[in-house]
């Protein structure tokens, strides 16, 4: 149980900045930190983590429960959507899997009609879970594969709808646009489907996670978010940043690549794990 | 941009030609915040500020004639340096030459294996790529579509057979029909999977390639210096390939893991077409880096 110093409020820095917190998040912490230890209320550097840990539960805490609502009358219809290999086609795979196994009906739809194999590897995604997927052949457009896959669920009465996308930069205006129109497309096959519109984030992303969340935001309603790959070496600390700014759900988080690496987020334990 | 709001810090001083310590102090706090925001890992920020700032407050730069534009063009430099040069060399020694693709999952191995071969193919040199992802669902049906949309021959094996065996017949095959290059497609998997990394260094030493590239997302954050650590102390990597830099992401993780590996960042992806290869420019990489 050390003292706490001057170098000490450095060493904090450094843990929460490797954490791929950010400066604006970090600065916060160590601000509030250096308040409550100029007035006595932390002294030694035991309550230094007990108190960064409880403000990032805070931080994770302060706004949107990370929950959602099934849709009622009809299939709840998600669309994942995000950066080039962030993991939205794994993601839709392993949630097809665990609902499946929850016993509700699960439809997939191989909307990213662009890239080598998309459908293909989504394809193997539904044998696991045992659950249908529509497609269309390589090529066509998106919208409309996703227009089928809207009516196809509502017809069978399925109880979830998941639309997997190609993956995208921010940057292409164009590829933004078409991401609107598919979630335009999807309400009126529909109406008031999408229900919910998740970002996949890639946890080992640096600070362009934020950006991306800001920008995907304008060309969609994003109503939450999944964070993979926190099974590697990255803390996905930039999580804190973008809930602290849009409040946006985080509902999942990627642990692997197989059917059972997928858990709920928890705020609390994420924050235990983010600083240690 | 950096350059600017150092301009603006050293322009408000007094209308007095030279700098004070306090004043690069200063310029450096700026320079070391645009860096942590470019993703460049903590570190790495904090060795290069130091050598910098040394710099800095040498005689040259104090006592200039403008120390301010020297100040910045000291950090600018220094940055231009670090990350390299342009146009570094694949090296083809042997007939055929093995290239080995490596990195973390969803990086742009398969996408960049494609790409590589073209440009390659370009330069009149004939290429097979292998599908060694035995892993990733439809990994070889999306090397073997990438292969038939672009006319690049792909060796693969669906029978269940190991990697060194696929990668051994793929030479076999480059020899008889006489191909100058085989790149070999590897899964995505994460540094600190040791079996795996273990994996490719069997590979490695059965194969004995003549390239091994790490490819990295632009976006990579603060773990850069663990990826390109991890992979380099395994495989002792000879290049990095930068992907996605047709995004925003300032891309720090390049200085980053130029720092830690000493090795060429040989290529940038700069999209999603066979042809988005483009040769890395550090002075480019720089100002993107310092914002
Ligand atoms: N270790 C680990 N790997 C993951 C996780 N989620 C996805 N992956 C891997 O990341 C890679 C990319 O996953 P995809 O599901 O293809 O990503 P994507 O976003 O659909 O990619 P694009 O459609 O090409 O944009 C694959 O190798 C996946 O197995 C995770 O939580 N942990
Ligand atoms: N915009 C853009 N997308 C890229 C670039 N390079 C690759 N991609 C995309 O990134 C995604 C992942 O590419 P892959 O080639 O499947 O990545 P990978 O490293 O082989 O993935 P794993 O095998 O699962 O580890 C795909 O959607 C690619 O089209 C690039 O330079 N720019
Ligand atoms: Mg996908
Ligand atoms: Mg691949």
């Amino acid at each position: 149980d050390g003292t706490w110093g001057e170098d000490s409020y450095e060493q904090l820095e450094e843990a929460l900045i490797s954490a791929d917190l950010g400066i604006s998040i970090t600065q916060h912490i160590i601000n509030d930190i250096r308040d409550r230890y100029e007035r006595g209320q932390i002294q030694t550097s035991t309550d230094i983590v007990a108190a960064t840990k409880s403000l990032l539960s805070v931080y994770l805490n302060d706004g949107a429960p990370h929950t959602f609502d099934y849709n009622i009358a009809g299939p709840t219809v998600i669309l994942l959507v995000g950066v080039n290999g962030s993991g939205k086609t794994t993601t839709a795979g392993k949630l097809a899997c665990m609902w499946q196994r929850e016993g509700k009906s699960v439809v997939l739809a191989a909307c990213d009609t662009f890239r080598a194999a998309a459908v293909e590897q989504l394809k193997i995604w539904g044998e696991r879970s045992g659950c249908q997927v529509v497609s269309a052949k390589h090529g066509a457009d998106p919208a409309s594969v996703a227009f089928d896959a809207t009516q196809a669920a509502v017809a069978r009465k399925a109880d979830i709808l998941l639309v997997d996308t190609a993956g995208r930069q921010h940057t292409k205006k164009g590829l933004m646009d078409e991401l609107g129109k598919i979630a335009k497309t999807i309400g009126k096959a529909f109406p008031g489907a999408p229900h919910e519109i998740w970002l996949v984030v890639d946890g080992s992303t640096g600070t362009n996670a934020l950006q991306q969340a800001r920008t995907f935001g304008r060309s969609v309603e994003l109503s939450g978010l999944c964070l993979t790959k926190l099974d590697g070496s990255s803390k996905g600390g930039i999580v804190v940043a973008i809930y602290n700014e849009l409040k946006l759900p985080i509902h999942f988080v990627g642990l692997g690549e197989e059917v059972f690496d997928l858990q709920a987020f928890d705020p609390q334990s994420f924050a235990d794990a983010l600083f240690t | 941009n950096l350059s600017d709001r150092l301009n603006d810090t050293f322009r408000n001083l007094t209308g007095r030609g030279s700098l004070t310590e306090k004043n690069i102090e200063d310029a450096m706090r700026e320079v070391r915040l645009a860096l942590l925001d470019a993703d460049v890992n903590y570190k790495i920020v904090k060795e290069f500020i130091s050598e910098v700032k040394e710099e800095c407050l040498g005689e040259r730069v104090l006592k200039s004639v403008a120390p301010g534009q020297q100040a910045i063009k000291v950090v600018s430099d220094s940055l231009e340096k670090l990350m390299g040069e342009t146009n570094a060399p694949l090296n083809f020694v042997n007939k055929p030459s093995v290239i080995l693709m490596v990195g973390l999952h969803g990086s742009g191995k398969t996408t960049t294996t494609a790409k590589l071969a073209h440009h390659l193919g370009k330069q009149g040199k004939r290429v097979l790529v292998v599908a060694a992802d035995l892993l990733r669902p439809a990994a070889i049906d999306q090397l073997e579509a990438l292969g038939r949309e672009h006319n690049i021959p792909v060796h693969s094996d669906r029978t269940g057979s190991d990697l060194n065996s696929i990668v051994h017949d793929a030479k076999r095959i480059a020899l008889k029909s006489n191909k100058d290059v085989v790149i070999v497609d590897t899964a995505g998997r994460l540094e600190i999977n040791q079996e795996l990394v273990r994996e490719l260094v069997d590979l490695k030493k059965k194969s004995n390639p003549d390239e091994i590239l790490l490819v990295a997302d632009a976006a990579l954050g603060q773990e850069a210096v663990s990826v390109a650590t991890h992979f380099d102390d395994a495989l002792d990597i000879t290049g990095i390939i930068l992907t996605k830099i047709d995004g925003d992401a300032r891309g720090g993780a390049a200085l980053s893991m130029r720092r830690v590996t000493g090795e060429s960042i040989k290529f940038i992806g700069v999209g999603e077409k066979i042809e988005d290869l483009e040769a890395f420019y550090p002075d480019r990489m720089a100002s993107r880096i310092l914002g």
